[in-house]
């Protein structure tokens, strides 16, 4: 599976997300805005207000804001896999937001979509996003199978 | 499941995924 199919098949996933702003494109997701709500959606406690508050909505074509964004994000998703799932993900390449942020990278944006996916399928209510994936067309189902091996291979508790 | 019929096949392999993930044990559940 390359790259782009990962991306377009889990921008699919995320389009099931009740979000401000449905994102149409892979590259409407590169700002973080729409990563960080699907956080708050699958553990309000743990990604919070004040979590959220951190996120710049307004970013524009701004690159540093998307960085901003992102890291803040990413951050928020290693924090979320120790501290609350009790992982940690170990010969995972981590992505490299600042890629995402400059050029739209979908080698570095599919790694970012795979880890929230991970916590979308192991929050406390993952029984609601994983009946969500089983209703998906089989093909989106495909790859959102092997982009959970793959993630859970690395995972180490 | 009717043999040769690939479909039939995909889907037992994605339902058994995915119902072994919703019976995981994880820190949260």
């Amino acid at each position: 599976m390359t790259s782009h199919e990962l991306c377009e098949s889990l921008l699919t996933w995320v389009q099931t997300f009740n979000l401000d702003c449905s994102p149409e494109s892979v590259a409407e997701l590169t700002d973080g805005v729409a990563l960080s709500q699907i956080l708050r959606q699958i553990a309000p406690t743990f990604f919070n207000t004040g979590w959220y508050s951190r996120i710049k909505k307004e970013v524009g074509d701004n690159w540093r804001i998307r960085v901003s964004n992102l890291k803040k994000v990413l951050e928020g998703i290693l924090d979320f896999y120790n501290d609350v799932l009790g992982q940690q993900i170990c010969d995972f390449k981590l992505p490299d937001v600042t890629k995402i942020a400059e050029r739209r990278d979908l080698d570095e944006l599919g790694r970012l979509l795979q880890l929230v996916l991970g916590c979308a399928v192991n929050c406390e209510h993952k029984e609601e996003y994983i009946n969500v994936i089983m209703g998906m067309e089989e093909s989106v189902q495909h790859a959102v199978m092997n982009a959970i091996q793959e993630l859970m291979s690395k995972e180490i508790p | 499941m009717e043999p040769g019929k690939p479909g039939a096949t995909n889907e037992g392999v994605l339902a058994n995924f995915f119902n072994s993930l919703l019976s995981k044990k994880t820190g949260a559940g």
